[in-house]
């Protein structure tokens, strides 16, 4: 195909080259504009899944400290209830 | 292009990049 | 300077017009490239960040249930000493 592009680039007249140009032109400066916009939003998601990527952090912070508080309560809440069986059985006996 | 990408306008990016590459390369 | 490059095209040879129309179509071809590999990178990113954010919502409900956990922990904890403390009140009157 492409032979083909350059042999017709080869005889075409002046006006054929002249019309071709244009039309290059144009279609350059289009695919240029599509390529910047296609940079500036992919940049604009990658911003966005930064700050996201943040806040998942602090969020995991936060789980990993309740999660803990929950087991230290856990483990006093155990601790609370055998001693109350501990007593209530010293008292029995 | 600073906008908050919720859910619906990732649609309309996806569908963006998308065009871009299924449009007829720039062949002359 | 488009005006200067319109006339340019108009008065040169058929040999300028070739050169000319072989350097625009090396340039969209690489621009071509290029915009793809921006829309590509834009997309790969986008998937990324939705990802992350199942990840997060995933991370935000774990979150939420462990707190509640510790809430009623710490309310079944109150319950218990405040009764602990009326019971040993009972027990010295």
């Amino acid at each position: 195909e492409e032979d083909e592009y350059s042999r017709l680039v080869m005889e075409s007249s002046p006006e054929w080259l002249r019309a071709e140009l244009k039309r290059l032109a144009l279609e350059l400066g289009e695919t240029t504009r599509e390529k910047i916009q296609a940079a500036e939003y992919g940049l604009a998601v990658l911003e966005e899944k930064q700050q996201l990527k943040q806040r998942y952090d602090d969020l995991d912070g936060e789980y990993e400290s309740v999660r803990q508080e929950l087991e230290q309560l856990k483990e006093a809440f155990g601790q609370a209830y055998s001693n109350h069986k501990k007593v209530a059985a010293d008292g029995e006996s | 292009p600073q906008f908050r990408s919720t859910a619906a306008n990732e649609g309309v990016l996806a569908n963006f990049f998308n065009s871009l590459l299924s449009k007829k390369t720039g062949s002359p």
